[in-house]
């Protein structure tokens, strides 16, 4: 899974495909297609900066628990506006 | 806002409800969503009318798992409801998931608040950063009655459409900044090793090993309290801390309010006719806690729960300098902080005088 985390013995891989899917739904975090990888580039790191930032929580594209925790709260799914268009 | 601002270029819409949950009576269902058109409806032009046939510009339903729109719900928590923005087939559409337990009070997810927020979305707004507006994306409770729209929410959709002419409460609360030069306090108390620091609707909640305070709504942990409290202490031997909002005191034990609270003030001690308590302080040296009202305090005995004899005195004459009146106060490391405005003072208990005058913001480290 492309979860940037360097130490992440304290998630188990349910925890990462949630964080995964979080992103995917809230985010719009796309999947690579299969055999293309983008140089440099990590999209989960992206897109945790961007969630982290817009709670005001401390952006550094990793997982940690704060946002974990965030992740798992109940919330509002709106629909994506680029793809609904 | 969505991209391109999306709004509708009409202001009569209508809306219209496709199913219902069974959680809820069908005119349970009704009222929380012609509640929740009221809210926009109030500080807009806009006018909302129900049909019962055909298509409407906000189609309402419940579902759950995929439901038809490529957006599927995840089952019980997660996902709540999602709506689309303002446009043709789907757009201004609103979806509740019915894997949800909805309810028209705490017990389950409040379905007013979250018609609410979707509806925010079907005319055209996005989600908010501020956790006090009602768009922002993660659902808190904030209480059944008198609902009020945050000012946030106010700005964004009056971009959109303008203001109407017929909102009956032009006052919208607007979300505290903890750095406000101006910044003044409800209530402070600790809470097992926490600061909590109440104002307005919220508190802030500052522990010692997080860097930043966390602003929380009072109703999210408490929904039975009320906002706007007016003092709080925590006697840490009963594992207890007291809120105090106008003749009402409550206790509370963690999340819980303890059996048989609210009580009166009256049953402290304090004459009948007092109807407010400014600020509440408990000295864990004395086993005493100071109430503060108006000019003067009283001491409050908590092993044998009398008021003590000689009380009230006046403030002056014990604290001289802080002022003739408290908006918060709470005792550390041998000092008694009084909060008063914009302006705390830093009370030694050891030499009886004021050592050090700060800003209320500092608090925050602002």
């Amino acid at each position: 899974l492309p979860i940037p985390h360097e130490d992440s013995d304290e998630f188990t891989t349910e925890d990462l495909q949630f964080a995964e899917r979080y992103l995917k739904t809230h985010y719009n975090l796309r999947s690579n297609p299969a055999g293309i990888r983008k140089k440099n580039a990590n999209s989960v790191a992206a897109k945790l900066r961007e969630m982290q930032s817009f709670f005001g929580l401390e952006v550094t594209g990793i997982l940690d628990e704060e946002t974990y925790e965030l992740m798992q709260q109940p919330r509002c799914g709106v629909p994506d506006v680029g793809e609904y268009n | 806002f969505f991209p391109r601002k999306l709004k509708w270029s009409k202001n009569n819409l209508t809306y219209r409800i496709v199913n219902y949950t069974r959680d809820l009576t069908r005119a349970e269902v009704d009222r929380a969503f012609k509640k929740a058109f009221k809210v926009w409806s109030e500080v807009t032009p806009l006018n909302f009318t129900r049909i019962r046939s055909g298509t409407a510009d906000i189609m309402i339903s419940f579902g759950t798992k995929e439901h038809g729109d490529f957006y599927p719900f995840d089952g019980p928590s997660g996902l709540l409801a999602h709506a689309f923005p303002p446009g043709p087939n789907y757009g201004g559409d609103a979806h509740f998931d019915d894997d949800e337990t909805w309810s028209t009070d705490s017990r389950g997810y409040n379905l007013f608040l979250v018609a609410a927020h979707e509806f925010g979305h079907s005319l055209g707004l996005e989600h908010s950063r501020d956790s006090g507006a009602l768009m922002f994306p993660i659902y808190t409770y904030t209480g059944n009655t008198g609902f009020l729209l945050p000012d946030d929410d106010v700005q964004g959709i009056q971009a959109l459409y303008g203001a109407g002419d017929r909102d009956p409460n032009p006052e919208h609360p607007k979300t505290p900044e903890k750095c406000d030069e101006n910044l003044s306090l409800d209530a402070i108390t600790e809470l097992r090793g926490e600061m909590m620091i109440f104002k307005d609707r919220f508190f802030w909640r500052l522990h010692p090993q997080m860097v930043d305070a966390e602003l929380v709504l009072i109703k999210s942990f408490w929904p039975e309290l009320p906002n706007k409290i007016d003092a709080a202490y925590e006697n840490p031997m009963k594992d207890h801390v007291f809120i105090f909002r106008g003749r009402k005191f409550w206790a509370l034990n963690g999340y819980d309010i303890v059996e048989g609270y609210p009580k009166k003030i009256y049953e402290l001690g304090f004459p009948r006719e007092m109807k407010t308590i400014d600020g509440a302080v408990h000295i864990k040296d004395t086993g005493k806690t100071l109430f503060f009202t108006g000019d003067k305090y009283w001491s409050y005995d908590e092993e044998n729960q009398v008021m003590e004899k000689g009380y009230p005195k006046l403030i002056e004459e014990e604290f001289p300098g802080i002022g003739n009146r408290v908006d918060a106060v709470y005792q550390k490391n041998g000092y008694i902080y009084f909060f008063n405005g914009p302006l705390q003072f830093q009370y030694s208990i050891w030499s009886k005088r004021i050592v050090r005058v700060l800003k209320t913001n500092s608090m925050f480290w602002c």
